[in-house]
């Protein structure tokens, strides 16, 4: 059973698997306090976690001095619901922690800080200490708040950032385009900032504790805009979602060839907003969408067929092309519903007829559907020019 | 009444012979 589909066949909202983004997916670290320096291809942070067996990740020159940046790129746009750092060590660490976990939308061309933890929020990033958004308009700007205390789990702490705790419109995350372009995201970052001068000079006692990751989890959703249950990973190992409700497009963001009656829409739990075909009686499988006749229609149909066949014209190709004439004997997608009008050379002028009732213009005295005969009061002469003659 | 159809063979196509159509 498709998730996509009722059992009747009707279209219904589905969502694609919850799953780690990150998995399998090798992260880059940069440390920059003398000039970049660069790993690439770090995967024992997105492997399979094993708590009896952790792997842990520094950068090279010490962890407590400098900024060091971890990039994930997720390779397509997911929705993200959480991002974890598991650290290795068991206990608070003695430093002072700042840490930034930023986005990008357009494969790490651009970048937008998502959350920032520190213990001193105010002084590291000029920010209120806060978990909640205040105002809706607040709630897709990074908040700052305490990590401590750090969840503890077996084999270490635990950070974890939800993209909508704290957000006031996530309850309707379904119909927020605010909430679901906030937790969009192609690449995340974190970073992990220079510890402040007075944690530096502390006191040669104090047990330092150096941060070491030991796994980075990405947790959501391939973005299919509700429209595929399924995201696989194709021949370049990119995660593609695989559409359904006549959608198309790597996130399901357009409506397939030809199902472009109406605008595309998100899937919502209430309205499915499959793609819609044109309606081309048969005789087109090419069509666009006219946002013109659209809200002419009262926002219900705005596909225009184009290169209507079988002698159809018309935006549903419901008409018959100058030079025939509809043929009530067949059903209107019969690829013989137009005929040629069959106009009489001589008594008819031109040989266009009528489209739906097949008269042709008839010459004086010259009469009948195809205009082949002459009328009462006329008779045939011998002329072409003037066939019938009083 | 029905009127009989045009009987092109009983037209003169002697100064007409360019409208003349192919088949009759």
């Amino acid at each position: 059973h498709d998730p996509c589909y009722y059992l009747d066949g009707r279209p219904r909202h589905c969502l694609s698997e919850f799953i780690n983004a990150a998995y399998g997916i090798p992260a880059n670290a940069s440390y920059s306090l003398q000039g970049p320096d660069y790993d690439s291809n770090i995967t024992t942070l997105t492997d399979l976690h094993n708590p009896h067996n952790l792997t842990c990740w520094m950068a090279h020159k010490g962890p407590d001095a400098g900024e060091w940046v971890l990039t994930l790129p997720l390779g397509r746009r997911f929705e993200v619901t959480y991002i974890s750092l598991q650290f290795c060590q068991q206990g608070e660490p003695s430093d002072p922690i700042s840490i930034s976990i930023l986005k990008s939308m357009d494969f790490g061309r651009t970048w937008r800080p998502m959350q920032h933890y520190s213990s001193d929020c105010q002084g590291k990033f000029g920010l209120p200490s806060q978990t909640v958004a205040q105002t809706r308009h607040q709630e897709t700007e990074p908040l700052c708040s305490d990590p401590r205390p750090l969840q503890k789990q077996r084999g270490g702490m635990v950070l974890a950032f939800s993209t909508l705790d704290g957000r006031p419109s996530s309850p309707d995350f379904d119909h927020s385009h605010t909430l679901q372009d906030w937790v969009t995201a192609t690449d995340i970052r974190v970073v992990f900032h220079q510890v402040s001068i007075e944690a530096k000079v502390a006191p040669p006692s104090a047990v330092r504790a150096p941060l070491a990751l030991s796994d980075l989890q990405v947790g959501g959703r391939c973005k299919c805009n509700g429209h595929a249950s399924r995201c696989r990973r194709d021949d370049t190992g990119q995660a593609v979602c695989i559409c359904e409700h006549h959608t198309a497009g790597p996130d399901c963001d357009v409506c397939e060839d030809f199902y472009c009656d109406r605008p595309w829409h998100r899937a919502t739990p209430t309205h499915p907003n499959p793609c819609v075909a044109c309606e081309c009686n048969g005789h087109s499988n090419k069509c666009r969408f006219s946002m013109e006749v659209f809200q002419q229609s009262g926002r219900r149909s705005g596909g225009v067929c184009q290169k209507c066949r079988h002698h159809t014209a018309g935006r549903h190709c419901q008409y018959c092309q100058n030079g025939y004439t509809r043929d009530n004997s067949k059903p209107q997608n019969h690829r013989k519903a137009c005929q040629p009008c069959q106009c009489h050379p001589l008594g008819a002028v031109g040989r266009w007829c009528n489209q739906t009732s097949g008269q042709c213009l008839c010459r004086e005295g010259v009469t009948g559907l195809r205009c082949n005969r002459c009328a009462p009061g006329y008779k045939q002469g011998k002329s072409p020019l003037r066939p019938c003659i009083r | 009444e029905v009127m009989p159809t045009l009987d092109m063979a009983l037209f003169d196509w002697t100064d007409y012979e360019d409208m003349k159509p192919v088949d009759t």
